[in-house]
């Protein structure tokens, strides 16, 4: 071990293991989560070659080949716990996202939630079994936060008990979902319900956009990857057109609203329950502002006790650079904002699930409150470890510069968290709206 | 700034240096009631409190003022839409520092207790540092408190310095997950950096193709 690292470990005034069980929560869940990444880190079928040294193609692949072995490994294994599954998929994809996010994260949940029991029986088990893969169809080239703007229209034609999807402009492309490009050949597509001549707003639709078979996109559906991003070079982000693609009446999801066989449309008893999920995704985000920001500050400060440079004193040796107060003052802010994230991410979590505890008794009166609150504070965490990741990135010089550091990777898969899920300044607007309410 | 405070004239981007020094001497001894106390983690959550309040009337209030001159909420909405940003943010800010003391009275081992609460300290007071402008008009702060709040936030920097590593090590990440040759956990940095940088695509071969395509043409007809 480097000597300098080990002087400051000897150094250190407490202990770095009660600390880490308060993080996890629990000296058990301590445990389980190394009992997990050891699983995954000496299993022989993760291992590959440094992404780094791969083309997008190749990065794209490994992905899709570990994505598959985790799904059989978590069965083979019994992984069940939601927390688990989400530590173990974790340390499979290293932290990065893969195409089948958006199945195993939205797509499944969507089914369990919106979906009648018919359907579930019809969908459910197929997608468990990756016979399905969804997507998450709902963003569009042209309308991404303000979701009442959407175009895709799902037209309902009595005679044949039909919907007919279309993406009228080009505006109305869905654009970004991920697995959506190369990967799915199922989507839950978000469209503006017209039904009897009226337009119902938004709901969602089940619709096959590959043959199970081959592969290949059905008849009236262009589908492909957007092209190479700024990171999440694992990932086919996707555009889909729909040029009038029939689906029968219940490949619409119809747990809440419903459309009879006449076209009579029924409505959901409360719009808020799309607000649960809003809520659960943006205080998963908070958690990931954390873990995001403490990666930074773990390799900017580690680094910053090994490098020795310039002068202090005169013909003295040069001093470690985590000994320059300027360096400290870079990185010991960030480090304590990290702390600072990471138990509002537990805060957040713990919120959610009370509250969800009350919704299901009907009982609605903090979710506004919460979901003015998340919507804000996923703005607010998400902005600062955006800017602080980038602080450690330099504050480790030119090879904070080099792929090899990880800085230049965390900042390019993290940084989407301040557009997607709500862009930012609008999340920001919507926790004011409630401020000045209140 | 030495040069400034000592009367010699600093010129170029600095040249406000030079009015630092009047405005000190100018200044009087602030005599404004000051709500926070800086080294009470208690008294720091109030004075976040306050200025997510006073932004949150400002706003409210600019949006009031709005409404009476515009005709439609949309536009009166969209023209105080910065304060509001800022009233949140303000608010969002409170709710986090509010958070990291309170978690603190979760903690029973002493050393991590002491840790974490230099850490919620800094937290605190560095935020204050880059919002001080709010917390100034909104009474919550001196013009010496300034300096103060400066004063202690290197002091909390040298406090933490001795655990920096070990508050990083908590974090507990594999070297496999961090994927990092800079991040590793036995500092082996440079070491490993020259490994990994050998095994770069381009490395496969010591005379990569390019050479004979391009450079060893261009060099025959040159």
């Amino acid at each position: 071990m480097n000597p300098d690292i080990r002087k400051e470990r000897e150094n250190a005034t407490f202990n770095t293991d009660a600390l880490t069980h308060i993080l996890d929560g629990n000296p058990e869940k301590t445990r389980r989560r190394r009992e997990i990444e050891t699983l995954v880190i000496k299993d022989p079928d993760f291992q590959h070659e440094d992404l780094n040294f791969m083309s997008r193609s190749e990065r794209y692949d490994a992905a899709v080949k570990k994505s598959a072995q985790m799904i059989l490994k978590m069965r083979e294994y019994g992984i069940a716990d939601p927390e688990e599954i989400y530590s173990y998929k974790n340390c499979v994809q290293r932290g990065r996202t893969e195409p089948l996010d958006l199945h195993l994260g939205m797509f499944l949940p969507t089914l369990l939630n919106q979906a009648t029991p018919e359907q579930q029986d019809a969908f459910f088990t197929p997608a468990w079994n990756l016979k399905i893969i969804g997507t998450y169809a709902q963003t569009e080239m042209g309308h991404g936060t303000h979701i009442r703007g959407l175009e895709t229209t799902a037209t309902y034609d009595p005679s044949t008990q039909e919907f007919v999807l279309n993406s009228p402009t080009v505006t109305s492309i869905k654009w970004w979902p991920g697995g959506l490009g190369k990967t799915s050949n199922h989507a839950v597509v978000l469209a503006q319900l017209h039904t009897q001549g009226n337009c119902h707003g938004l709901h969602a639709f089940l619709v096959p956009i590959r043959d199970m078979s081959n592969h290949q996109p059905l008849p009236g559906v262009v589908v492909g990857d957007i092209g190479p991003k700024f990171g999440f070079d694992e990932v086919d982000n996707g555009f889909l057109k729909l040029e009038n693609v029939r689906i029968p009446r219940d490949y619409m999801l119809m747990k809440y609203a419903k459309v009879e066989p006449d076209g009579t449309y029924r409505k959901p008893p409360s719009d808020k329950l799309t607000y649960g999920t809003m809520v659960f995704i943006r205080s998963m985000i908070v958690g990931e502002s954390a873990r995001a920001l403490s990666k930074a500050c773990t390799i900017a400060i580690r680094y910053s006790a090994v490098r020795h440079q310039s002068e202090l004193r005169a013909g003295e040796p040069e001093p470690q650079i985590l000994d320059y107060q300027t360096q400290q003052h870079k990185l010991f802010p960030l480090l304590a904002t990290a702390y600072a994230f990471h138990f509002l991410g537990q805060f957040m979590s713990q919120t959610y699930h009370r509250i969800t505890g009350d919704i299901n008794q009907g009982d609605f009166s903090e979710l506004p409150e919460l979901h003015a609150l998340s919507a804000g504070l996923k703005a607010f965490t998400t902005w600062a470890a955006n800017g602080g990741i980038e602080v450690c990135r330099m504050a480790c010089g030119g090879h904070g510069y080099s792929r090899c550091s990880s800085l230049p990777d965390i900042y390019v898969t993290f940084t989407p968290t301040c557009t997607y899920e709500g862009e930012n300044t609008v999340m920001m607007l919507q926790t004011a709206r409630y401020l000045v309410k209140s | 700034y030495t040069q400034a405070s000592k009367g010699q004239k600093v010129s170029g981007m600095v040249s406000y240096l030079n009015e630092l020094q009047q405005r000190i001497q100018a200044q009087p001894v602030s005599s404004r009631p000051t709500v926070v106390d800086i080294n009470d983690l208690t008294s720091l959550v109030e004075a976040y409190k306050l200025r997510a309040a006073r932004l949150v009337e400002l706003a409210a209030k600019n949006l009031q003022a709005e409404l009476q001159r515009r005709l439609s909420k949309e536009d009166a909405w969209n023209q105080t839409s910065i304060d509001l940003v800022r009233a949140s943010h303000a608010h969002c800010h409170y709710v986090v520092v509010k958070m990291f003391v309170a978690k603190l009275g979760e903690v029973a081992d002493v050393g991590v207790h002491s840790v974490l609460s230099t850490l919620a300290l800094l937290y605190a007071l560095d935020g204050i540092a880059q919002h001080t402008g709010d917390f100034l008009l909104a009474g919550l702060l001196s013009m010496p408190q300034v300096s103060q709040i400066s004063q202690r936030t290197k002091e909390l920097l040298a406090q933490l310095r001795t655990n920096a590593v070990a508050l990083v090590d908590a974090f507990d990440y594999r070297d496999e997950m961090l994927n990092s040759s800079l991040g590793r956990y036995d500092g082996n940095v440079y070491e490993h950096m020259f490994e990994w940088a050998k095994k770069s695509p381009l490395n496969r071969t010591e005379v990569h193709e390019s050479y004979y395509k391009y450079l060893k043409p261009l060099q025959s007809k040159l």
